[in-house]
């Protein structure tokens, strides 16, 4: 699983993003993280090759959310052979917009002085979620009455032991907001928001009901095609 | 007393979403 940040925020374990096979022996392994209001992207750097490596640049393609480098990736040179690094390369989202499939796929150009290597990694849309994403109750249930049903997704998260107020605290520190409570039937239903960096909103119902470890999270917003994103960052913060 | 009715809005989104 991911590390617990004091915030509680979820962050992903890395994962292979550039094989030192693909890399002429820079391996690149990642993850992001939102730190304090900051995206970032977290990479572990290997050099396996039998050459120092040096001058280090990265690049992105244009993406769903505009996400680019806020600044130059920082990288001690030369990394001489064996030699592994962790750098963080924080990140804004004012890079030209292009919407891609899937939505957080994240295609890059890292270089150095051997060559060009490209490779995509896949950020958890709630990296992009903002700190003040808290909607207020009443602009809430004019939105959710607003959204047409067509745009309503529903999905269901299994084997989640958690009660409600464990998961709405767990969510909060991804920057999902409970709204409000209700308990109906023996169910939890929990009225949530989240705001993205672009200024979409993205309203959530979740229903936990007691002694069933399974939830229910229906997803309502104007940009339907978030939806999916957005549940697999619940399962994803409930499960870890 | 608008959140009197903001507390009621809810409960009634709640129970229509579970009996419709």
């Amino acid at each position: 699983g991911g590390v617990g940040m004091p915030m509680g925020t979820f962050v992903p374990p890395k994962t292979l993003w550039l094989p030192a096979m693909k890399g002429k022996g820079l391996e690149i392994m990642g993850t992001f993280a939102r730190r304090a209001g900051v995206i970032q992207m977290e990479m572990t750097l290997t050099n396996k090759a039998m050459s120092v490596m040096t001058d280090f640049a990265i690049q992105f393609n244009r993406n769903s959310f505009g996400l680019a480098p806020a600044g130059p990736l920082q990288v001690p040179t030369p990394l001489s052979p064996n030699q592994t690094i962790d750098v963080s390369l924080p990140l804004n989202n004012g890079g030209p917009v292009m919407k891609m499939e899937p939505l957080n796929n994240l295609q890059v150009a890292v270089k150095n002085n051997i060559d060009v290597f490209y490779f995509s990694c896949q950020y958890p849309i709630s990296m992009l979620f903002v700190e003040d994403g808290k909607m207020d109750r009443q602009v809430f249930l004019a939105t959710w009455k607003d959204i047409p049903n067509e745009n309503e997704a529903q999905f269901q998260i299994n084997d989640c032991h958690l009660n409600s107020d464990a998961a709405s605290n767990k969510l909060q520190g991804s920057n999902v907001f409970t709204i409000a409570k209700r308990t109906v039937e023996g169910q939890d239903m929990l009225y949530q928001s989240m705001k993205l960096t672009n200024g979409i909103c993205v309203l959530t119902e979740l229903r936990v009901q007691t002694g069933s470890p399974t939830y229910t999270v229906s997803l309502k917003c104007r940009a339907a095609e978030v939806s999916q994103c957005v549940f697999q960052c619940y399962e994803a913060a409930l499960k870890n | 007393e608008l959140e009197d009715g903001l507390d009621e809005a809810f409960s009634r989104l709640a129970e229509s979403r579970t009996n419709p």
